[in-house]
């Protein structure tokens, strides 16, 4: 249990100082592992400074640098031990556009060098435009959910009439 | 072992029976506030052996049948199926001799829920241990729901441990 | 205090049933007071329920439904009595297009009637637009913050460029 | 009494002296992540007298105070000043005379924080007071920070009976 746990730590660290770089355009972050008897009691500690600021407490980074910083963390896991599907629910919620461009080409690397398959939940006009296929959910009848396969036109049809 | 495809009926507001094809690469799915887009999440963790209502939104197993809207009667049942494929005969040795893994959880009103694995009944734990031995289930840090991605930031590193487990 | 506390029930009640509604272009939805000995010691129950949809239990609603609920909540207690200022940070980040068309024109409407200044932070193209003055902060000295007054070209250069 | 202005120098990433002026109507805020968008907020409850670091993201209060860039050093000194101009001579009675309200607030890396109202020294209760009598302050609804507009409805029913005693 202990080799294997200091054998991924070390893994996922290396690609998540890799993946921080690439989505922040720069600056630095590492993990760490808090002091523990039993490293299987330890906890996960994320140290990061985007670019040209210094470290601080996590706490204090905005909304959409946590976001990116997670994402960053979730794909190191994926790239150690890459799982078969990967869902996620509009993400890119916070992020500004420079920042929404950035985390679709890092989906769109992962997808290709780990073979997981990604469903992308987004209102993100970029976001859609960079999707290898799109459905559209509407509730034609109210209440009653219904899915269509769609392309990038009426899927911008949808978001703009609901 | 690949995820191939999600079939709903009955399940929250899929009240017709749904098919949402997964292939390689990313999907897109867009829609309106509240036209059910989600629902598809939490279809898909039920599916792998989720046992917290509260962790699909609900306050019951029940809340996850459809309810009915003003146009149209409730239903006392919801199941959900999803399909794996299987080409390169790999995957945990209770299944390395099929091309295909069905795996469909039902619920009935008032009732409990019942698995089946290829159209047989099956526990629970057995489900749950397949996707594990895959690499995913209701748990994995790659299901990341609606305004849960800062959620990682702002845990106790003793949660966030989880991750490098999930690592190995 | 009891007195005062179901004056205000009422008035809150009674604002936030047509805001709901304005918002959501039709369902229906009230307040309730909790069972308590004392009024005083009560909670406030929300039911709503979108247009065409049975009422449910309020953590079955989306993301997006549960946004606009939230601001139909706060602006009828506006309504009631307002405050000099409100500060919206990213409200209508979960909000798809038509949505966000509605709440700026709801903000804009509550600006109008009670008088209230508003600072609204967004990302969002249509409610940029729908301001009446806007302000960029930027950090072109990285990690120190500007506040520029911008007109909406500039934001929108802003918003892609970062 | 109106908002009219707010003034920050050395608060968080706002290291230089700047100020954003309230006009009536609405005012958007706009720019890319992590510019320091959301620092306003922060310095608007503040200078409002807001006691708890977290819930202004900091671990402790000296995190207001600019901590330095890699090219800048860091500061130990933040003050945050917010205009009220009162043209009607309405609003409490403490300031029913004066045709414009000046809080600030001050705080030195090491040392405590000191409020002044209209140049004079005074107790934080007082500019809570103040703020409070005016219908608003750092806990009130009408300061939505990022993130917590869907927090009012997976409240409990008790934490949202705060709502009603401000409208009241
Ligand atoms: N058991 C059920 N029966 C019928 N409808 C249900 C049931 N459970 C949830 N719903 C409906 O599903 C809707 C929410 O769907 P969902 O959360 O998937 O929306 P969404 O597409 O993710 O929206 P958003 O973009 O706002 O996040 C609610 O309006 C609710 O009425
Ligand atoms: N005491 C401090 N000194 C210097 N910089 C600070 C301090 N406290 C916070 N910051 C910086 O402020 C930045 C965050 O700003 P803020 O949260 O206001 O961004 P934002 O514009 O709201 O972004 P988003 O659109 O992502 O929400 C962080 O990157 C952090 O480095
Ligand atoms: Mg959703
Ligand atoms: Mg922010």
């Amino acid at each position: 249990g202990r080799e294997r746990l200091l054998g991924s730590f070390d893994k996922v660290n290396q690609h998540f100082q890799e993946l921080f770089v690439g989505l922040f355009g720069g600056g630095r972050a590492h993990l760490a592992m808090t002091e523990a008897e039993d490293p299987l009691d330890a906890g996960l500690e994320i140290m990061a400074s985007p670019p040209g600021k210094k470290l601080q407490v996590m706490s204090l980074l905005s909304g959409g640098e946590q976001a990116l910083t997670a994402l960053a963390l979730l794909f190191a896991v994926f790239q150690t031990n890459p799982s078969p599907i990967c869902v996620l629910d509009e993400v890119d919620a916070p992020l500004d556009d420079a920042n929404v461009d950035r985390f679709c080409a890092l989906v769109s690397r992962i997808a290709a060098e780990t073979g997981t398959r990604f469903l992308v939940i987004t209102h993100h006009r970029i976001t859609m435009a960079r999707m290898d296929r799109l459905f559209g959910v509407t509730m034609v009848e109210r209440g009653v959910s219904q899915l269509v396969s769609v392309d990038l036109q009426a899927a911008e049809r949808i978001r703009r009439t609901g | 072992v690949n995820f191939a495809k999600l079939r709903l009926a009955g399940f929250k507001s899929f009240v017709d029976p749904t098919e949402l094809w997964i292939e390689p690469g990313m999907t897109g799915i867009v829609g309106p506030n509240g036209c059910g887009k989600s629902n598809l999440v939490e279809a898909l963790r039920w599916v792998m052996g989720e046992n917290s209502a509260r962790r699909m939104r609900g306050g019951e197993m029940d809340d996850l049948i459809f309810g009915g809207t003003t146009a149209r009667p409730a239903r006392n049942v919801a199941e959900v199926t999803v399909l794996l494929d299987n080409p390169a005969r790999t995957g945990p040795a209770l299944l390395a001799e099929v091309p295909e893994i069905e795996v469909a959880r039902r619920i009935e009103r008032g009732g409990g829920s019942i698995y089946r694995l290829n159209g047989r009944e099956t526990r629970q734990r057995d489900v749950q241990t397949l996707f594990a031995d895959l690499g995913t289930g209701p748990q994995s840090s790659s299901l990341v729901s609606q305004g849960r991605v800062g959620a990682i930031i702002n845990a106790k590193p003793e949660e966030r441990r989880g991750l490098l487990e999930e690592a190995a």
